[in-house]
């Protein structure tokens, strides 16, 4: 069985998962033309 | 604890002063002017004076950007873009900050100030790390400490004449660091770390050019910290919504290493599979697929294929990790080296199970050892038979020491033991080389000589788990399993295990018809 | 046989369960890996445009950062001084460029509004953008379908091609919607 502290993991990751890292946050801040990142329609290209 | 009076308000005017500094179009080219302006204010405020200010100082304001970033965190009103771009503001100048102390501490000459400092601010940051995660538990946000540690290595890694003289020390500064957060130590920045340790500057830092190699040891040390945190998980399936995703993540960053540096996991397989549990059979095979590149396989599905006949399973691995020093308690390892010598005394297999066994919780053998004792005993056999001017065969491997020690373990054991055992010798089928071959012949072998049905059905089992799951699928493990099925000596298909059950039948069929 | 979970029935079992049990999935039969996002058969390394392991797309050109000389980074002297960006200001070729360039970020969807104003329409299963040729009438033209003459935008081959068509109203987009608030920036 999982011990005391692999179930705290568990806890700290679930509540870390809710604001997980966007890849913006390894990038240089854009001030012309920042991501906006946005639901688009699946028959627009993605890539 | 007792900064100096006065201490916590200077520091936050000089880093007001320096964020505004920044952000200015006269700071100059690469901040350059303003740092000189800035370090003359830090020597009047007496900044500089000691190596204790110079530590509070770097302490405060850390703090004081990760508060910023709470507070700016907090206002629900504003868009993520907008409340980052605050944080990074702020965060961003501080880095800046850093990185220019780092370059100009000391003269250009002298790289271990340089180093000294930064391993000082990094130990810094990590701290206030660990702290917040502490106190703030579930509250605790990865943001400015993954902004700080990434935009620091990203600047760091500069193409500067000064940089580039410090450029190993900079990239160990950093693992140690990374280790020191690792996964287990702070689950609460998981997925920031591991967004910092696959992020492509970092990537092509460690593994591409650093020359020799020389970052490999420490990239393998940090993929180990990101195995052993998932093992308990994957072992008992445990797979919340978070961990599947952390697992997913995982096996991304398994493919990029897979694709780009295959020769990384050829090399630091044993230590993987050591740390990986055994039930996390794809992410176990996408590391045993690697193979180099200049190598060519041939296709294992190849009619009369001549294993036997092909000049790579002359060539051994290579293997970075020292499995023979894992090979514990001292006394054991001389009476096992004694027994591969002589082949006495006899008692030393009688009580092989009993050094196999582990008193650890959730564990009834001790699984590291298990494996170095497999592929220890197999690279002496390997030895011990070239030395002979032979080469392993079904024939040549018969009749050792190290066969004895092989067959005792697949006779003497229970199922789980006998089950971790064949593990450790299927981790060995990888690309063409001369433990693939061994350890393939020895399975069959084992197979071949199995005095029960229960052994012959727990190899097939540790073959068949393998060849489900979706690709990638090692080349010794096809070549070992179609051998199996294919060689009449063998009598696979005579087996009651074979068709106990319709869809275990129809599962064999279906395996055996893709791999024929 | 084997009674426990180490044989040949343990492992029937641990498929049968895995599939009912999602989070054993992961384990028994695996993922598709090729369902990643990551491009396997590349000839080009793959970790130069690694994104994240959170992401299924690789990066996009414009978010790979490279050290370039200082004074390429004008952005700090000359960013009061730049014209906001409004998108009916521009040609179709730079609309195109934003359409394809950005997708997933509300760039694209502007743009793909830009260009339906100015009469283009996107075909969903086609997946390119149409227009009427100027001047020429379509030869058929009912309730529900037309006929005739139209520029596609071959964005492959970066060019519009004169292209004969049977064009279903029902196949092409309405006006696209901007989300209800855009993020802020100064410049827009």
């Amino acid at each position: 069985p999982l011990v005391k502290e692999h179930l705290y993991q568990l806890t700290m990751g679930e509540a870390a998962f809710h604001h997980l890292p966007h890849p913006s946050d390894s990038e240089r801040l854009r001030h012309y033309l920042p991501r906006n990142p946005c639901p688009t329609p699946p028959y627009y290209p993605q890539l | 604890i007792d900064d100096p009076p006065g201490l916590h308000e200077k520091t936050e005017y000089l880093l007001r002063e320096w964020v505004n500094m920044y952000h200015s179009p006269a700071a100059g080219r690469d901040s350059t002017k303003a740092f000189s302006a800035f370090v003359q204010q830090m020597h009047q405020q007496g900044i500089l004076k000691t190596d204790d200010l110079i530590t509070r100082f770097f302490r405060l304001c850390t703090e004081m950007c990760v508060d910023l970033c709470y507070r700016a965190l907090s206002e629900q009103t504003h868009s993520p873009t907008l409340i980052r771009a605050k944080c990074f503001h702020t965060l961003d100048a501080f880095v800046r900050l850093i990185a220019l102390l780092v370059k100009h501490s000391g003269d250009n000459a002298n790289t271990v100030t340089k180093i000294n400092l930064l391993n000082k601010v990094l130990g810094i940051v990590a701290g206030v790390l660990l702290q917040d995660h502490e106190v703030r538990q579930t509250e605790f946000q990865q943001l400015p400490y993954h902004r700080i540690f990434i935009m620091l290595f990203i600047e760091l890694n500069a193409p500067e004449h000064i940089l580039e003289n410090i450029n190993f020390q900079v990239l160990t500064a950093f693992c140690n660091t990374f280790h020191i957060l690792r996964p287990a130590k702070a689950p609460g920045f998981a997925y920031a770390w591991l967004e910092l340790i696959s992020h492509r500057v970092f990537i092509g830092r460690m593994l591409a050019l650093t020359p020799q190699q020389k970052g490999w040891g420490m990239y393998a040390q940090l993929l180990i910290d990101l195995f052993k945190f998932l093992s308990p998980f994957l072992r008992n399936a445990e797979l919340n919504k978070p961990t599947h995703f952390l697992y997913k993540g995982t096996l991304r960053v398994l493919l990029v290493l897979l694709h780009d540096f295959p020769e990384f996991l050829c090399d630091y397989h044993y230590a993987f599979c050591d740390v990986i549990s055994p039930n996390c059979i794809q992410m176990r095979n996408l590391i045993l697929s690697a193979f180099p590149r200049n190598m060519r396989l041939p296709d294992p599905f190849t009619p009369n294929l001549k294993v036997d006949m092909l000049s790579d399973i002359q060539h051994p691995p290579r293997i970075l990790s020292n499995f023979a020093n894992m090979i514990q308690p001292p006394s054991f390892k001389k009476d096992l080296d004694s027994y591969l010598k002589t082949r006495s005394p006899v008692t030393f297999l009688s009580d092989l199970r009993s050094s196999l066994q582990s008193n650890e919780p959730g564990s009834r053998y001790n699984i590291p050892l298990m494996n170095a004792l497999v592929l220890y005993a197999g690279t002496q056999a390997i030895q011990h038979i070239h030395t002979k001017g032979l080469t392993p065969s079904m024939s040549t491997i018969a009749h050792s020491s190290h066969m004895d020690i092989f067959q005792n373990l697949a006779v003497d054991l229970d199922t789980e033991g006998r089950y971790l055992f064949l593990t450790a010798i299927a981790n060995q089928l990888r690309y063409p080389n001369s433990h693939t071959h061994y350890f393939s012949c020895t399975l069959l072998y084992l197979f071949a000589e199995a005095n029960t049905e229960a052994i012959q059905e727990q190899i097939t089992r540790v073959l068949l788990e393998r060849l489900i799951v979706n690709r990638p699928h090692p080349w010794g493990l096809l070549i070992t399993f179609i051998e199996l099925i294919k060689n009449p000596q063998f009598k696979f298909w005579n087996h009651e295990f074979v068709h106990c059950a319709p869809e275990i039948e129809k599962l064999f069929e279906s395996v055996a018809r893709s791999c024929m | 046989m084997v009674p426990d979970q180490f044989g040949i029935v343990g492992l029937l079992t641990f498929i049968k369960s895995a599939e009912t049990d999602p989070s054993l999935v992961a384990l028994a039969p695996g993922m598709d890996l090729t369902t990643l996002g990551l491009n396997l058969n590349s000839p080009d390394n793959l970790y130069s445009t690694f994104q994240s392991p959170w992401v299924d797309l690789p990066c996009r050109p414009q978010d790979i950062d490279f050290h370039v000389p200082a004074e390429y980074l004008t952005n700090i002297y000359v960013r009061d001084k730049l014209a906001p960006i409004k998108l009916n200001r521009y040609g179709e070729d730079l609309l195109f460029f934003l359409f394809y360039m950005n997708g997933g970020d509300v760039l694209q969807l502007a743009a793909a509004a830009e260009l339906y104003n100015r009469d283009w329409r996107y075909h969903k299963e086609e997946r390119v953008w149409i227009t009427r040729a100027p001047g020429v009438e379509p030869v058929v033209k009912t309730n529900a379908y037309e006929r005739g003459t139209y520029y596609f935008f071959d964005a492959q081959n970066w060019r519009k091609v004169a292209k004969e068509f049977h064009l279903e109203y029902d196949k092409l987009e309405e006006r696209p919607s901007l989300p209800p608030t855009l993020h802020h920036n100064p410049n827009q």
